[in-house]
């Protein structure tokens, strides 16, 4: 699961 | 970073360069919609908060801080400098049907209830119909000039691109997020038209204006 900060793409 | 991630940031980039390079250079934002501009530029704003929060490469923040800072430009540009070539009587999209769902949806569907996460996912969803003021303008007036073409053509580029790279995160990586999914397969079907348009017509030199 890819939730809050971080996120890698734009 | 896999080619067609790549290849995406960069229409991306060069979708915003023409449009920034367009008004400049002919001192008028006449046929561009600053409704359309002013939700991009709140899409950048409400996404890239992790800014201020994580740290994920050069390239990453870079390619942010760029993105915020040609968006808020443009706005300037349209709203400040060149008020006077805006053709605000064409520009007559109801934005607040979009804010509004699209900010409900984004308490709604989420992938956490953290204020952080809600405005992440408030953006991914507005930037899927940000462009929507502009195509509603180019219908009114029936025509648009090649140069924002070129503009509507890389920026629907960008998201068809993404969907490629997601589609190459997911057999490769194992990775992907559904709601960034969704949005973007809506966000790239509503190009398709102007993309049939943009083939069928202004790479055969001809000006885009629809029938009356």
């Amino acid at each position: 699961e890819r939730v809050s900060s971080g996120k890698d793409e734009l | 970073m896999n080619i067609f991630r790549l290849t995406g940031d960069l229409s991306h980039l060069a979708a915003i360069i023409i449009l920034l390079l367009k008004i400049w250079k002919s001192r008028s934002c006449a046929g561009i919609s600053g409704k359309s501009q002013i939700l991009f530029a709140m899409v950048f704003t409400t996404r890239y908060l992790d800014l201020l929060t994580a740290y994920i490469s050069l390239y990453n923040t870079s390619m942010k801080i760029i993105y915020i800072g040609c968006s808020y430009a443009t706005v300037y540009l349209i709203y400040a400098k060149f008020k006077a070539t805006y053709d605000g009587n064409h520009d007559t999209f109801r934005v607040e049907f979009l804010v509004v769902p699209v900010g409900g949806l984004s308490f709604l569907v989420n992938h956490d209830f953290s204020p952080l996460e809600i405005l992440w996912t408030f953006s991914i969803y507005l930037e899927a119909v940000a462009i929507l003021p502009q195509l509603f303008m180019i219908s009114k007036t029936g025509e648009a000039e090649t140069i924002t073409t070129h503009y509507l053509f890389f920026l629907g580029l960008y998201r068809a691109l993404y969907l490629i790279n997601w589609v190459w995160r997911f057999y490769f990586e194992g990775f992907f997020d559904m709601i960034a999914i969704v949005a973007g397969v809506v966000q790239t079907i509503l190009y398709c038209d102007f993309f049939y348009l943009y083939v069928t017509k202004v790479l055969k030199g001809k000006k885009l204006s629809l029938p009356a």
